[in-house]
């Protein structure tokens, strides 16, 4: 599993519909000056990937997520993100294991309603939440480090570490 | 699960020595657990010696050598089980020059097996990339992704 | 006393909204008492408008924007009672190198009036040192400070 | 006021003697590798102005600040700190506005005995720490942050920061 694209369409600082293409495997580098939404777009991964806790996306309540205004721009009713997964491997588990290309969309309305797809149907949380299960990708995942947070481990408690260690059992 | 959890922990303990000594350029690191006879609910002390240091808590650690601390500790569970993306935000920051270099050089070496996305302000690290994406308010609160060549950003 | 931290806070409110649009180089920022009827107890609060953004709650900033305002608050108590020296440990680790160069600048505008001691990785930073000094670990774990000039630590 | 010399001697990671001078006024950058000992001249710095809170030097103990051994050094018994003010400006308070500079020095054991001298003389911690009183460097001090404290002003409640104002009324 890769991730093939991620679009943004009102989430955050992104009113505008935005797509990001990622090379199959490698380093890629986001950069930008201070403020203008890099780690936003890591906030938009972790959502669509199932993250429901408002405080983990840097926000007061998940209507914090729907693009807000700016000077000359007015608040929008939505936000919604899509992740394209590249599944040619074929590690994805059942019953995604043979489709070569998976879409996960998330949409939240600011009167509290909230979407999610898997492929094209409209599906619970809940699954997006198992497909990821496994991949060391879950709530307490070693892979995705947010900003400021890689001390995390190091002021854990000792048994707080051993909950990274069951992500990666 | 306990035979699952000393497994797992043998698996991330091994690494873990040896991504230590890897990101400081010496030294040793050994991760213990707090009790042995339960695997239930044991929970992982960290030592480290950085390189002609004695043994040590981490707690006596200056900022950057407890990021390193983390990022081999992170990165060791992340070999136990290699998840297929990677995504690290500034994690570079408190880095000096030569950490920088001997973190990136360990990215570089498992580019091919998984993708990494990292967002920073480092010339270094940009430098190591393979593609490079700029983010801009070019109008005022609004996020655009441009794409952005080496050079650019280069001092 | 109440008349006294009155007349601190109007000083400080004074500074930091001159301070803010110095280090963001634009935008607005704002100081709010929580209970303004009760000087003796009440809190303050920091609202931020970067440049061509709305005005929002402190929480809502990215990484860097909260290091800028929070130096933008010490600094405003600095110039309302200025110490007799300051010393920053890596407070410019998370700006851009707008940030960081604006923030230097205000430094180098105050540096006849106070000692500033900045301890940096950041090679702009140093680039405007009148002095600089290195901490090295020659002998393993002893630490020893040596005179370094601005040529050595340049890319 | 200002900081003419700080001298170190068996203070964390210095062992042997050890002197900054640093000149009267402008920008001072201190720099090395991860790990040199930046950080702990600034814990110097804090401790012989009178910290006295081993948390805020990174320490468990105070006894944490004696140099501890390295490779091929042995545990030093006592750790030293002189700190001369140059007071050519006449801002210290009294008994000390007339004397054109002063020297502080703490000293601690490690049978836990601690010492303190102010010109070279005696005194209390008290005398050490009442002499920075109003001068900005108190314990809520604005003008000293310690390594990855910038946060503690947005981080902290309301009623927190007032603690900072307080310091500078
Ligand atoms: N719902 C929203 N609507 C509009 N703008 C928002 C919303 N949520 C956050 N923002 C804006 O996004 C900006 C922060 O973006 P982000 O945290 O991604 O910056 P960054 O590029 O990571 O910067 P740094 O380098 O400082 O970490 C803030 O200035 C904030 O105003
Ligand atoms: N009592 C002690 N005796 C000997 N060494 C000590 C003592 N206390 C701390 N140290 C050593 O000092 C080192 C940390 O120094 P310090 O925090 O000043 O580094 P730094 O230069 O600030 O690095 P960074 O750039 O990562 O912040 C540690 O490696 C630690 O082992
Ligand atoms: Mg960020
Ligand atoms: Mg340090």
């Amino acid at each position: 599993m890769r991730i093939r694209r991620l679009e943004l369409i009102g989430f955050k600082s992104f009113p505008f519909a935005t797509t990001i293409e990622f090379p199959y495997e490698g380093i890629t580098a986001i950069v930008g000056p201070n403020g203008c939404g890099k780690s936003n777009v890591l906030d938009a991964l972790m959502w669509v990937m199932g993250a429901t806790s408002p405080k983990l996306l840097r926000s007061r309540s998940m209507e914090d997520v729907i693009f807000a205004g700016s000077e000359n721009l007015e608040p929008l009713g939505r936000a919604e993100v899509r992740l394209t997964i590249d599944n040619t491997k074929k590690l994805a588990s059942e019953p995604y294991r043979e489709i070569p290309e998976i879409e996960i969309r998330r949409v939240f309305y600011r009167d509290g309603e909230s979407e999610f797809w898997l492929n094209g149907r409209r599906c619970r949380l809940r699954d997006i939440q198992e497909f990821f299960l496994g991949t060391g990708l879950g709530t307490n995942s070693y892979a995705i480090i947010e900003q400021g947070k890689v001390d995390a481990v190091t002021l854990a408690r000792p048994e707080g570490r051993r909950l990274f260690l069951d992500e990666s059992a | 699960t306990s035979t699952r959890f000393k497994e797992t922990y043998e698996k991330v303990q091994h690494h873990f020595a040896d991504l230590f000594t890897k990101l400081f350029g010496g030294g040793k690191g050994e991760l213990r657990l707090t009790d042995p006879t339960n695997y239930r609910e044991t929970g992982i002390d960290i030592f480290a010696q950085p390189p002609g240091k004695r043994l040590q808590a981490i707690r006596l650690l200056s900022g950057g050598e407890k990021a390193l601390v983390a990022l081999a500790f992170l990165f060791a569970m992340f070999l136990t089980r290699p998840s297929p993306f990677c995504v690290l935000d500034e994690v570079d920051a408190p880095l000096d020059e030569g950490n920088i270099d001997r973190f990136n050089q360990l990215l570089v070496e498992w580019s091919d097996m998984s993708q990494f996305i990292l967002i920073t302000h480092n010339k270094r690290t940009m430098a190591r990339a393979k593609s490079l994406f700029g983010v801009t308010m070019e109008q005022p609160g609004v996020s655009k992704i441009i794409s952005v060549s080496l050079e650019e950003v280069e001092p």
